[in-house]
């Protein structure tokens, strides 16, 4: 059986808001190590990898592996009965259809709970292959997430030019075009918008941002965010958590 | 002119 426990509702809400809008139905895999889901979004571009260490959780017992069948959607409708700051309990049998969720009002003696009905999903998985990338690229979450959404004003795509200068958003449209450069900088009074390069090749690579803008909804679970590239495949950009990290491989648009 | 091939093209499946 799995039983885990959160101190606040809100860390498995900011969760399944980073990812709801890619994923439909898909396994959340349990076992004495912690929560991993693994699944595509609908149309293939990416791929979600979410690993959740059971030291993230204030108490985790699952003695035997477990597959959490569900639909997100209806995960988040549920988890929007909790207020942020309830704690939160997981909880299914082996071989159960469902999982129960419990929302505990410590100081209010309010407790809820809600049954969701589990699914058996067919899902399809992809070998990752273990990848050293041409560029690695460590900045704000929130400041990737605001030059994204700037850009989407002109193009339905962006460019993203690393090399030893920093790295450049560029989008041409219609309208015109535009480019955000920064550069490589160490900010001591606010760590997380320092802009950190490690490089072995200059990259480029060209992305659809209507799914990037998805990917950094996530900027709410990290101050920083990390982007991996390498010609010709696909991104991995990373937002760690406290035990674990949510992951997108994201396919780029690749020239005729 | 660039097109969006899924991830597929790029990792194997299983």
């Amino acid at each position: 059986m799995l039983e885990a426990k959160l101190d606040a509702a809100s860390q498995l809400k900011k969760i399944v808001e980073a990812i709801r809008d890619m994923l439909g139905e898909c396994n959340i895999e349990c076992n004495e190590t912690g929560l991993a889901l693994q699944s595509l979004d609908k149309s293939h571009i990416v791929l979600v990898s979410l690993l959740l260490g059971s030291d993230g959780f204030s108490e985790y017992r699952c003695d035997r592996g477990v597959t959490l069948g569900l639909n997100i959607n209806s995960l988040a409708t549920v988890l929007r009965c909790a207020n942020n700051d309830d704690i939160l309990t997981l909880r299914s049998e082996d071989r159960a259809n469902e999982l129960i969720l419990t929302f505990e009002d410590s100081k209010a003696d309010r407790i809820s709970e809600f049954n969701l009905r589990l699914m058996d999903i067919d899902q399809e998985y992809l070998a990752i292959p273990e990848t050293e990338y041409a560029a690695t690229v460590v900045m704000s979450a929130a400041v990737l997430q605001r030059t994204l959404r700037d850009l989407s004003a002109l193009s339905e795509a962006v460019t993203i030019e690393i090399d030893k200068e920093g790295i450049r958003f560029s989008a041409e449209g219609d309208l015109g075009k535009g480019s955000t450069h920064f550069k490589p900088c160490v900010d001591m009074e606010n760590a997380e918008n320092s802009i950190n390069i490690t490089l072995s090749e200059p990259v480029s690579l060209s992305f659809n941002l209507q799914y990037f803008s998805n990917i950094t909804k996530a900027s709410s679970l990290s101050s920083t965010v990390t982007l991996q590239m390498t010609a010709g495949m696909p991104a991995q950009i990373e937002y760690k958590l406290p035990s674990g990290h949510v992951r997108y491989y994201f396919a780029p648009k690749i020239e005729d | 002119d660039s097109s969006q091939k899924p991830l597929s093209a790029f990792f194997g499946g299983s």
